[in-house]
C-alpha cells in the first residue's frame, strides 16, 4: 500500500489488458477497408456502375501457433516452425483473403453495346494466414 | 507458372495476346518482381485490359449507348445488384452477363393493313461480336420501348402481333428461319413502356452456329382500344415506336464470372465453418467501415 500511495493516479491495472499483449499480436492478421472510386482511375467513361467500389485487403502478423482461430491448414504452422527453427529463407505465414463475395459491373463495349456482368472474387470478407 | 495454383486453369483472357500486356499503361504494372504482368492482375483489370491496348491513357474509340438503352439497363442494374455492388441474394436467375445490342442499321417501311392496321416493318441488323465463346445463351428478348409521352387521354389495351424472319438468308440445306407470336398490350398514360418479346426459339439456332451477323426484319401490328376511336391512340403509337434493341441473358462459364449455384452448393456443403479473422478495421484513410471495439473485446474475451 505504501508504494501505490505515491504512485502516480492512474487507474488501477487491467490484468486482462496486460495479458494480452502475450497472447494476440498487436497488429494481428486483419480485413481492412480500402474504398477506391472508378473515377479516380478514370474508368468511369466505360464502368457505368458501381460508381464507387470496396475491394477491401488483409493486413496484420500471423501468430506462431494460427490453427483454428484463423482457419489456416495445418501446413501454415508446419511453415511457421520451419521458419522459425531450420531455414529463416523460408517465409512466415502471410495474411491473406480466405473468402471473396463478387461484383455486378455495368459497362459500355467499345461497340456501344451495353453489358451487365457479375464478377468472381471482386471482395475480400474474411482472412487467413497462409 | 506450371506449380502455381489455379494458373492453367486461368482462361485465354489472363494470359492476353502480346499487344495486351506490353502496352499496359505502366501504372498497372505491379510494383517490385510482380513478373508477369496481365497474369497478376485482378479479374477485372483483366477484362477490361482485355478490350483494347489504348484503353487506359488515351480515350479507346468507343460508340456511345442508345439513352433508353442505357436507361433500361441501369434499371436491371439496380434491380440485381444492391448499393455496394454485390449481386443480390433473393435473386435466382441462372444468368451473370446480359448484353444489349442497338441495331447497326435499320430501314422502316411501313403501310397501311385494312384489318390489321398498320404493319411496322423494320430490318434490322445486330453485329453480336461481343458475345464471347464461353457466354452460353439462355434467353433473347426484342426489347421494345413506347413512350407514352405523347398526347393520350386513358390507359388502352390491345393486341400486338409480330414476326420475325431472318433476312435475305436462304439456303435449301437450311430454309430461313421465322418466328412469330401474338401478345396483349397494356399503356397507361403518361408512362414509359418497356415491351420484352422472347424471340429465344428464333435467335438460339443462329447464335449456336456462331452467327454474329444477325439480319432480321421484323413485322409489327397493333390493334389498340376501341377500333372506332382509334386514330388518337394509333397516332399515339405510331409516333413513338423505336426500333428494338436486342436483349440477351448469358451464362459465362468463364473462371472469372460468378456462378451463383456455386455459391449455393459451397453454403449448403460448409454450413458450420471455422471462425476467421473479418471484421473490417478503418484504416486512417477510410471513411468507413468502422472497427466495432465491442465486438473485437468481446470476441477476445470469449476467447
Amino acid at each position: 500500500d505504501e508504494n501505490l500511495k505515491e504512485a502516480p493516479a492512474t487507474p488501477p491495472y487491467n490484468l486482462s489488458e496486460y495479458f494480452k499483449q502475450f497472447l494476440f499480436p498487436q497488429n494481428e492478421c486483419e480485413l481492412h477497408n480500402f474504398r477506391l472510386s472508378f473515377s479516380q482511375l478514370k474508368w468511369d467513361r466505360w464502368i457505368i456502375a458501381p460508381h464507387r467500389y470496396s475491394p477491401q485487403y488483409c493486413k496484420g502478423d500471423c501468430p506462431r501457433v494460427v490453427g483454428h482461430r484463423y482457419g489456416s491448414p495445418v501446413h501454415t504452422m508446419v511453415q511457421n516452425l520451419i521458419y522459425e527453427r531450420l531455414d529463416p529463407s523460408v517465409p512466415k505465414p502471410s495474411c491473406v483473403p480466405a473468402e471473396y463475395s463478387p461484383l455486378s459491373v455495368l459497362t459500355i463495349e467499345p461497340d456501344g453495346s451495353i453489358v451487365y456482368k457479375e464478377y468472381e472474387d471482386m471482395i475480400a470478407t474474411k482472412c487467413t494466414c497462409r | 507458372l506450371q506449380h502455381r495454383a489455379g494458373s492453367e486453369r486461368l482462361p485465354g483472357l489472363l494470359v492476353a495476346p502480346g499487344a495486351v500486356s506490353s502496352a499496359l499503361n505502366p501504372v498497372l504494372q505491379l510494383p517490385g518482381g510482380a513478373g508477369h504482368g496481365s497474369a497478376l492482375l485482378p479479374p477485372l483489370l483483366k477484362v477490361l485490359a482485355e478490350r483494347g491496348p489504348r484503353r487506359w491513357d488515351g480515350e479507346a474509340p468507343r460508340l456511345r449507348p442508345d439513352a433508353r438503352a442505357l436507361r433500361y439497363m441501369k434499371r436491371l442494374y439496380r434491380m440485381s445488384a444492391t448499393k455496394e455492388g454485390i449481386p443480390k441474394a433473393n435473386k435466382s436467375h441462372l444468368y451473370n452477363t446480359v448484353r444489349l445490342f442497338t441495331p447497326c442499321s435499320e430501314h422502316k417501311h411501313r403501310h397501311r393493313d385494312v384489318v390489321r392496321g398498320d404493319v411496322h416493318s423494320v430490318d434490322l441488323l445486330f453485329n453480336l461480336d461481343r458475345v464471347t465463346a464461353l457466354e452460353h445463351l439462355l434467353k433473347s428478348v426484342l426489347l421494345y420501348s413506347f413512350d407514352t409521352s405523347a398526347p393520350v387521354s386513358s390507359s388502352i389495351t390491345g393486341t400486338c402481333h409480330l414476326s420475325v424472319k431472318e433476312h435475305g438468308f436462304s439456303s435449301h440445306v437450311c430454309p430461313s428461319l421465322s418466328h412469330s407470336l401474338a401478345f396483349s398490350l397494356h399503356f397507361q398514360v403518361r408512362k414509359r413502356k418497356w415491351v420484352e418479346i422472347d424471340v429465344t426459339s428464333f435467335l438460339q439456332p443462329l447464335i449456336a452456329t456462331k452467327r454474329r451477323n444477325i439480319h432480321m426484319a421484323v413485322n409489327f401490328t397493333c390493334l389498340l382500344g376501341d377500333p372506332q376511336h382509334n386514330t388518337e391512340l394509333e397516332n399515339a403509337i405510331n409516333m413513338v415506336l423505336v426500333p428494338p434493341s436486342l436483349l440477351l441473358y448469358l451464362n459465362d462459364t468463364s473462371e472469372q464470372a460468378y456462378h451463383r449455384w456455386n455459391a449455393l452448393r459451397h453454403r449448403w456443403k460448409n454450413p458450420a465453418r471455422p471462425r476467421q479473422r473479418n471484421s473490417p478495421r478503418l484504416n486512417p484513410a477510410g471513411d468507413t467501415g468502422k472497427e466495432n471495439s465491442q465486438g473485437q473485446r468481446a470476441s477476445r474475451q470469449r476467447r
